[in-house]
């Protein structure tokens, strides 16, 4: 379903190259919930970005269901995107001038659906991560942890195939962690593919498979016991 | 040394009302080492905002070693803020088009040093937080937890009597959060004040004083016993 085949990704900063990954094979199955833990830098994000379409590899192949990524042009690559992927960033990368409500609206409309059906799917995503009464709220008027959820409510909203979760729960309460993690077991038992990026164990828990990064390489990958 | 006297923070959004902070008081002395838990949304960033002379209260006092905040003009808040205070951001909030080393750089240019000694200071805090060698990145080149090794080197570059940390290790594999928290708790026995926010329970153990928070108000405060 996703395979990668000796994945290099090197940037070149003036004088000297950051090699931030370094050979990645990686064999993920479809419904599979896999975390990716791993040190700062250890390249963990970049794996992520070219997984999620929204950046190449310097080498190697990237194969989603099938198709190698880099023989297709942007408009292919951001379809695949809308109608496959969703995506929670590390930093949210949410519009600081739209409403909560209307970033979580914003990948539907792309499909084209009626305005009217968007704006509840996006009120019902809303309220499932508790932000219920806040959704004409601007980012910057809502918490840390608050924003973090309109992050992840706006990956879930076009039902997408495969969920791309960058430290998910980094902002968020031990209670409200764990009703997020409720919200990703749930979809993957439904059938959803779920990579999720953790520095915390008790967060890698609730996935069946956990990978771990250093500088650059999967230096172990084993399945969980009773997650 | 800071203490609040039944703080208020109301946000007006439109036609209902956001009662971030609903009569907070709080003593902390000097050289203390606080630790503030609570849920999402519980308004414990909105009172570092406060504390950092960041932001008015609505209603009730701030003192700040003596003196009401609340009496001073902008600049005498923006002197006691640089002379004073560290201040980790949950956001980071670096500038994204200077480098690492100018980020760390900027507090000191508002004390006219000599911009020798502050290339020294400055690489000198980047190394501490392991980010020797990538001096002249821009934000946009650092992984997550990269950016906020950064906006760290950048809090404690003036020497602060007081640091306020936002979840600094909310990006961080928990190797590097013990590296980081090695560095507060050895500025903590040198004297400096430090009051962090943090979700995870095995952080706030750092801390001799752990004070929860929910819905605006504080529900326990207590001594942490053998930090
Ligand atoms: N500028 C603002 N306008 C309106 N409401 C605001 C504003 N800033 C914060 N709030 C609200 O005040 C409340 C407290 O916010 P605060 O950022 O202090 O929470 P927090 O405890 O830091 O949460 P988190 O753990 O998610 O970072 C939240 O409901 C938030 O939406
Ligand atoms: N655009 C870029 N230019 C140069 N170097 C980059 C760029 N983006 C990332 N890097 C570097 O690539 C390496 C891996 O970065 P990446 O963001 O994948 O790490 P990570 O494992 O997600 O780290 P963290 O846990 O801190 O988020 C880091 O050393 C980072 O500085
Ligand atoms: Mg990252
Ligand atoms: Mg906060």
């Amino acid at each position: 379903f996703i395979s990668t085949e000796d994945l290099f990704k090197i940037y070149k900063l003036g004088d000297f190259e950051i090699n931030a990954l370094r050979g990645i094979n990686l064999f993920i199955e479809k419904s599979e919930f896999v975390a990716i833990m791993g040190p700062s830098g250890s390249g963990k994000s970049t794996l992520m970005h070219i997984l999620g379409c929204l950046d190449r590899p310097t080498r190697g192949r990237y194969l989603l269901d099938g198709e190698d990524i880099s023989l297709l042009d942007r408009n292919s690559l951001a379809r695949i995107r809308n109608s496959k992927i969703g995506f929670v960033f590390q930093s949210f990368n949410l519009l600081s001038r739209t409403t909560a409500l209307e970033n979580v609206e914003l990948p539907l409309l792309y499909n084209g659906n009626s305005s009217k059906d968007n704006i509840e799917k996006a009120k019902r995503a809303l309220s499932l991560v508790g932000l219920e009464g806040r959704e004409n709220s601007y980012p910057n008027q809502l918490s840390g942890g608050q924003q973090q959820r309109v992050a992840i409510a706006r990956a879930l909203i076009n039902n997408p195939a495969i969920i791309l979760a960058d430290e998910p729960t980094g902002n968020l309460d031990t209670r409200t962690s764990v009703e997020v993690m409720d919200i990703f077991q749930y979809l993957n038992k439904s059938g959803i593919t779920i990579i999720l990026i953790t520095h915390e164990k008790d967060i890698a828990s609730y996935a069946k498979r956990n990978i771990t990064f250093r500088d650059g390489k999967i230096i172990k990958d084993e399945i969980v016991p009773n997650p």
